[in-house]
Formats: C-alpha cells, structure tokens, sequence
C-alpha cells in the first residue's frame, strides 16, 4: 500500500510541468527514501533525475518498494484539474495497475478523486557517480532560463566556457553571434540574486540549446539553479525543490570526432 | 567537427 499526501500540492503540479516535455512515459519509484524517477529523453541525449524525500511530506507510507509506470502527458493532465492550493495525495494498493490522485481543497470543502491506468515502462536506469566538477555555476534560475531563450534565437548550440572572469554563453548563427558573460556577483540583497562561480579549472563545453531549454521548463520549482561543468561529464543542471530533493537534469556534450 | 554525446557514452546501465 502506498499512500503520500503533499499539502503543498502545487510542488506536484510543476515538477510535471518541468519534466513532461523531455520525458514520454516513465516509472515513478516509490521507497522508505522517497518518491523518484529517473528517465532519459527518447534520444538518450538527456536524463532526468527526480527525488522528493519521504520527509518532505505531510504522510508517508510506502510498505514496499513499488515502481509505478506513467505517461507523463497523461499525470500532468490528471494534475492540472488539482487547484493550486490543494492538498494532493497519491494512492496505490499492492499489486494494483491504478493509481489514484486525490485532491482536496484547502478548507476541505471539495475532494475529487482521479484514478489514472499504470502502464509497463521497460526503462534503462544509469548508475550516476558523485563526481567532483571542475566548475560549478550558481545563478538566478530565470536568468539562466531568459539566456537560454536569448540564444536559441540565434544558434543551435550554445558554448559555455567558465574562467576566473566569470560564466560565457556563446552561439553563433546563420544570422550572426552571441555572447553572455556573467561574472560572479555576491553582493546582491538578496542571496537567490546572486551568481557564485566555483571554479577548480577553467572548463568550456559545447551543447544543444533545445534540451537546456528545456530544463528551463522547472525554473517555477526553484530561485536559484546550478550547472556543474566538467570536460568529461555531462552537464548537471540542479532545480532545488524547498526542503523535499532536487530536478537535476544531465545533458551529454557535444564530443569532438 | 563534434557529434552529439548520449548518455552511454558517459554512464553505465545498472
């Protein structure tokens, strides 16, 4: 039996949102940790790694580990009938092919229930190593989302190279070229304006615009984002979600032939 | 000239 109840229910609501257009179906893992999911795009380019821990809800019960296969379009559906303010719970009794999602409002004059089809997702899971990066960016997260956009105007790719002087996005394009230098600013009032550059070495790495754009889709879950760099990794793009886990998305390089 | 990585190139299977 698995039941999960998240009072702040719109968390739910955007981490769909943020995960729906790089991800088509996927299996949702249940366990005493949390709730998690890891999936690649269908070109195996990107990945997608989600976790909201069990202490982040308001009710936890998980007895057994259970992996859970959705169609990502059809959840987000299924959450978007859920009111902003509402209280959702999921539910999955053992061995079910359903699951249900139930809403309720916040003075809990309106309670629906959604039950949704379980589908069979053969999925391939990546062992991700913690590795030490040799750069790691920190900045507003809708600055790195309007630098994104900006810039696949222009080009397919975008070259992000970190030194001591700061972080540089650069495209170039049938139509001309691009550069965004942001430099290290911790003298902000408030901490989620600034941008802080840890750098080992000076690290320069080329990617495709289309995915970064869209692991910008999960800047509403987060103030700040932060892109890990390492010339032999993929790049990590971290969406903290407030005291449950994290969206981190990994995008494969472009490699030199 | 560059290719586009996947994750394979990068991650094992588990």
């Amino acid at each position: 039996m698995l039941e999960l109840r998240l009072v702040q229910g719109s968390l739910l609501k955007k981490v769909l949102e943020a995960i729906k257009e790089l991800v088509t179906d996927a299996n949702f893992d249940c366990s005493a940790t949390g709730f998690s999911l890891q999936a690649m795009d269908s070109s195996h380019v990107a990945l997608v790694a989600l976790l909201l821990r069990s202490e982040g809800f308001e009710h936890y019960r998980c007895d057994r580990n259970l992996s859970m296969g959705m169609n990502l379009g059809n959840v987000s559906k299924m959450l978007r009938c859920a009111g902003s303010d509402d209280i959702i719970t999921i539910k999955a009794d053992d061995g079910s092919d359903t699951v249900t999602f139930m809403f309720e409002s916040p003075n809990q004059d309106k309670i629906a229930d959604f039950e949704m089809k379980l589908m069979d997702i053969d999925s391939e899971h990546l062992g991700i190593p913690d590795a030490e990066y040799q750069a790691i960016v920190r900045m507003p997260s809708g600055e790195f989302a309007r630098i994104c956009k900006d810039l696949s105007s222009i080009g397919d790719t975008v070259i992000i190279s970190v030194t001591k002087e700061g972080v540089k996005f650069s495209t170039a394009g049938d139509i001309g070229t691009a550069n965004i230098v942001c430099r290290q600013n911790k003298t902000v009032d408030k901490p989620e304006e600034a941008t802080v550059i840890e750098m080992q070495e000076p690290v320069s790495l080329t990617f495709a615009l289309r995915y970064l754009n869209s692991f910008t889709k999960a800047t509403p879950l987060s103030e700040t984002v932060s892109i890990s760099l390492s010339s032999d990794l993929p790049v990590v793009v971290e969406y903290k979600i407030a005291d449950m886990g994290y969206v981190r998305y990994y995008l494969a390089p472009k490699i030199e032939e | 000239d560059s290719i586009q990585g996947t994750m394979y190139n990068f991650y094992e299977k588990c």
